[in-house]
Formats: C-alpha cells, structure tokens, sequence
C-alpha cells in the first residue's frame, strides 16, 4: 500500500482497487479527522466506502457528497479523490473549511456506482448504469439517478430496461441507492446533499421532476449563482445555474430532489467541465484543474451551510 | 471489452424548437443506436451524441436534409479510448 499520499497521481484516473487502496492510506495519514465507513455492498458485492470528515461530537450537522453515481462520468470520481486530499490536507490551514469542520461532518461517497465502474474500466468504458440484472430483459442496469422516490416514475426516466435512463422496478430497488437512502436517514441531521456529475457545466438545485419552483429556490439560486462566480473566476470555466427542470428537463427519480423532499434544503447537483471538446473522455491533465475550480464552489456552499444552519 | 472503433462524437446545434424536436424524435425512436451525451433539450445548450460508425452517413444525412448544423467533436472515439489507456497504464507503471 502506498505509504503515503505524496505520491499518489491525482492527475490520472485510476481503477477501483487503486482508489480503494488510497482511501485506506489517507485515513493512515490522518487518523483524527478522516475514517472510512463502509455503507453497504454493491449488487455485484462490492464495498461501498464513505470518507468521514470529522474533529469530533456526535451525529453533528452533516454535509453530504456522492460523486460517480453514473459510471462512465470518470471526471466526477477523480475529483472525489483529488477533494478528498484536499479537505484532508487543508484542514486546520484554510480558515473557513477548518470553521466548517469545527462543528459540522462531510461524508463522502467518491465512487458511488462501483460496480459501474469496473464495467467501464474492463468491458464497456460508456456504461452509465448499475449493473444489476432486469428480470425478462437482456438488458442490465438502472440508471441510479433515476431511482430515488421522487416522483418516481415521471417523466424523464424511461420503463424500458434497455433504456440508459430506465427507472428500475420500483423506488430504491437499486442496493447501490438504498444504501446512502439508509445512511442519510439513520443518520438523520445532513444539512446539505451534494451530487457530482459530468458534464456540461451546470450547477442545479431542485427540482427535476416538476417544473415547480421549490420553495427555497431563491435562495438556492443566489447560493448557486455565487458558487459558480467563484469557481469560474480560477479558469474562467462558465456555469449554467437553474433547476434541474429549467436548466436541462425534467427528469424524474433524481438524488437532490429526494433529499430537498426529505428535508435536506441546501440540495445541488453538479455537472462538470469538458469544455466543449471531449465529453466523459476527458483527458486526465484535466483532472486538477477540474477539481480545483469545482472546490471553490464547493467550499463556498460548505460555509454558506455552515453559517446558515436551520 | 467493447470497443468504439470509428464512432464520433457529433456536436449539434439546433436552431430551433423545430429542429430540437426533429433531434427528439431520433432519441426517443433509438433509431441508429444513438448514444446521446448532452440531451436535445434547448436551443441554448448543444446537443452532443455518439454515433456508431455504421451509423455515421445516415446521421449526417438526416441532419443535412433539415439543414441541421453539426461539427464532429471527436473523430474516433475508439482512439481516444486508447489514449486514455495509454495513459493509464504508463501511469500504473
């Protein structure tokens, strides 16, 4: 095992096992503030690993972040990793994020769609979704952001197996989701529900399956609209800001409208860069950058959060 | 493993609503194993899918008979796979 994050080459996209193994020496190497929690297993039986930020209480106010949920976003995951470290490595040197983390958790879920990703390592390197069988199908998967209870089976989300945006049989039938819908409600006190995607450059809060307004979309447009100001100003990167339904369509069964429904007000879903010219196969040079303009934005969330608690 | 040889990756630009849902229509009839990347949804946001080869001059043709404007964003997404490969593998060393 790598003794130390030094040398790990967060400008590269790396197999499962490889970030698996390095989660493993960044707990090493901070042993008070950051522990993995395994939240459950894939369909395939693979762990589903949760990094902990935390300088102690218990069940204190909590931010979340998933990342990779679809599969062949490689950009998304690789962020994760890169974020990881820099929380990790950050923390009691960056006044607001050691603030943050004074009296509230981060829990992280880099690679939420395991599975999926090994798939598109060996096999299929454009596999989006889950890969657990559809009875009566040939065809496999669910796509995990459109399996969540929120206005499950909507529109946006298709009934067709086959389909890369098939709904699953029913809410939560996909372990991978059921998992994090367990933690988030034992756990019981998150303040924010962040999910990371790729690409198009869009920052987007609730809701996706109605084109309603949420009743904090104000705010979290001006949230938004901030966030995005920051993180642009590293590369000048553009964001789109809107909710989902605005922004892109509708789309049924999503993670930020679930957790806006259960409570969670500070909900958004990022779609990362590409800049125009390589889609998810993203060249791996642009991982930092990547990361690094996304965790001005993320910061600036993670104290909005923490400065407006409720 | 699957392997992408001579797909591209076109980038549409619809010019109207009537053309966003002539670009609907292709997606909802999963005509021609059309992988859409960035969904038909707006005129303001562009609308980027992989066509497998075989594919490709049916495509192109669709969208030049209802004057349709495309670039090609990736030419081959197979060697693009390959590099990112590459990549990684020298890295893995």
């Amino acid at each position: 095992r790598q003794h130390n994050t030094r040398d790990f080459n967060f400008g590269a996209y790396h197999p499962l096992e490889t970030i698996y193994s390095w989660m493993d020496t960044l707990v090493d190497q901070h042993p008070n503030l950051v522990t993995k929690l395994e939240i459950g297993q894939s369909y395939e039986n693979r762990p589903m690993y949760v990094l902990k930020f935390s300088t102690g209480g218990t069940n204190r106010p909590a931010i979340w972040m998933d990342l990779g949920i679809h599969s062949r976003e490689w950009v998304s995951q690789a962020t994760g990793v890169w974020t990881a470290n820099k929380i990790a490595t950050d923390y009691d040197t960056d006044a607001s994020l050691t603030a943050v983390l004074k009296t509230m958790d981060i829990y992280m879920l880099i690679v939420a769609n395991p599975d999926g990703y090994v798939f598109s390592h060996t096999n299929d390197r454009m596999w989006r979704k889950t890969r657990s069988p559809n009875s009566g199908s040939v065809c496999v998967g669910v796509d995990p952001n459109r399996n969540w209870d929120a206005g499950f089976g909507g529109p946006g989300a298709s009934t067709n197996p086959c389909s890369e945006t098939y709904q699953g049989s029913s809410a939560h039938s996909e372990i991978e989701v059921k998992n994090i819908v367990n933690l988030i409600q034992s756990h019981g006190n998150f303040k924010s529900f962040i999910s990371v995607h790729a690409y198009s450059q869009l920052l987007m809060y609730p809701y996706g399956y109605t084109c309603r307004s949420a009743a904090d979309q104000a705010e979290l447009d001006s949230v938004g609209r901030a966030a995005v100001q920051k993180l642009t100003s590293l590369y000048g990167t553009t964001y789109k800001v809107g909710s989902i339904c605005t922004i892109i369509y509708q789309a049924s069964g999503g993670s930020i409208d679930w957790s806006y429904d259960v409570g969670i007000k500070y909900s958004f879903a990022f779609e990362l860069r590409d800049t125009g010219r390589y889609g998810f196969i993203l060249p791996a040079d642009q991982i930092i950058p990547t990361a690094s303009e996304t965790w001005l934005a993320l910061k600036h969330i993670m104290e909005y959060v923490h400065d407006h608690p409720y | 493993e699957r392997l992408f040889t001579g797909d591209q990756v076109i980038r549409v630009d619809a010019q109207s609503e009537e053309q966003l849902k002539l670009l609907q229509i292709l997606e909802s009839e999963e005509k021609w194993n059309l992988d859409f990347w960035r969904h038909p949804v707006s005129t303001e946001l562009p609308v980027d899918v992989r066509v497998p080869r075989s594919h490709l001059g049916a495509l192109k043709e669709y969208l030049n008979a209802h004057s349709i404007p495309f670039t090609v964003m990736i030419d081959d997404v197979q060697e693009l796979l390959d590099q990112e490969k590459a990549e990684m593998r020298e890295n893995h060393i």
